[in-house]
C-alpha cells in the first residue's frame, strides 16, 4: 500500500 | 504594541477550531498588514497557513512586527468564553508575555476581560513556492465535507482524480469501496456549483484523516478550492471576507 509522504523537500526554510 | 478589534469573535473561534487539532503551539505573526500564522503538524505531513488582513478588523494597530506565541488549546478555551457575535478586542504590548482579550456584548453592557499567557516558540518560517497547479476545483465547502466524511467511513485514503469527466473521489476500503464523481456544473457557478479547470490529468492519493480535519473550515466559507498537481502537495483553500485559511497536504506515495 502507499506510504504517507512528507512536506519536507517541497517547502524551504526562509 | 498590537490592538485589534474584530467585529465578531466567531471568526477567531472558527479559525481556532480549524487548526487546533493539527497544531499544538504556533506563532501569530502580527505586523501592520495583519495577522498571519503558519504551522506544520508534528509529522510534517500537513501545513496550515492563515491570513487575517488588517482591513478585516474594525480597528487595527500594530506598530512593529510582533510574534505572539500561543498554545492553541488555551486560546480555544479562552475564545469559548466569547459569544459568536461579541466584539473581540485583542491587545499585546511589545515584549509582553500576556495576550489580553476583551469581549463586548452586542446587546448589553457586558464587558468580559481575559488574559492568556504567551510563549516563546522557535519555529522556522517556510517559503511556499508559487505553483501552477494542473487542476483547480472549486466546490461548495459543505459538499467537500460530506465527501471526505462519507469516504472516511470506508477507508483511510482517498484517491482524487481530475479528468475531462470531472473530479472523482475514490475510496478503496478493506470491506467496502466507493467513489463520488462531481461534474462541472454549467448552469451554476460557485458557491452552489462546481467548476473544474484542468491542464493535465491528475491522480493523487491523500489521507482522509487530514482532509476531514481541514473540512472543519467550512464554517468560514461556503466555497472550497482544491489545487492539485501530480506528485506535489494538495492545496485546500478557504477564502473569507477577512482573509483565508490554506492547508497543504503531502500525497501518499509508492505502491
Amino acid at each position: 500500500s502507499k506510504q504517507q509522504g512528507r512536506l519536507d523537500g517541497f517547502f524551504s526554510v526562509k | 504594541m498590537l490592538e485589534a478589534r474584530l467585529a465578531e469573535a466567531a471568526i477567531l473561534k472558527r479559525l481556532l477550531d480549524s487548526i487546533k487539532e493539527l497544531v499544538t503551539d504556533a506563532n501569530f505573526e502580527c505586523n501592520e498588514e495583519g495577522i498571519n500564522l503558519q504551522a506544520m503538524d508534528n509529522s510534517h505531513v500537513a501545513l496550515v497557513s492563515v491570513k487575517l488582513s488588517a482591513s478585516g478588523f474594525k480597528k487595527y494597530r500594530c506598530d512593529r512586527p510582533l510574534p505572539l506565541g500561543v498554545n492553541l488549546g488555551s486560546f480555544t478555551k479562552v475564545l469559548k468564553c466569547a459569544k459568536d457575535d461579541d466584539v473581540c478586542i485583542i491587545k499585546a504590548a511589545d515584549d509582553a508575555d500576556i495576550l489580553s482579550l476583551t469581549y463586548e456584548a452586542r446587546n448589553s453592557d457586558r464587558i468580559a476581560e481575559y488574559e492568556m499567557k504567551l510563549m516563546d516558540i522557535d519555529a522556522d518560517t517556510l517559503n511556499i513556492p508559487d505553483t501552477d497547479y494542473d487542476a483547480r476545483v472549486s466546490m461548495p465547502s459543505a459538499e467537500f465535507t460530506r465527501i471526505v466524511r462519507d469516504l472516511s467511513q470506508l477507508g483511510e485514503s482517498v484517491r482524487i482524480e481530475v479528468s475531462k469527466e470531472g473530479v472523482r473521489f475514490i475510496s478503496d476500503g478493506e470491506a467496502a469501496n466507493g467513489n463520488i464523481l462531481l461534474r462541472q456544473t454549467d448552469d451554476d457557478a460557485p458557491p452552489e456549483g462546481v467548476t473544474i479547470e484542468m491542464n493535465q490529468h491528475v491522480n493523487l492519493t491523500f489521507s482522509l484523516k487530514y482532509l476531514v480535519n481541514f473540512a472543519k473550515s467550512s464554517t468560514l466559507s461556503n466555497v472550497v478550492q482544491l489545487m492539485l498537481s501530480n506528485d506535489v502537495p494538495l492545496l485546500v483553500s478557504y477564502d473569507f471576507n477577512q482573509g483565508h485559511i490554506r492547508y497543504y497536504l503531502a500525497p501518499k506515495i509508492g505502491d
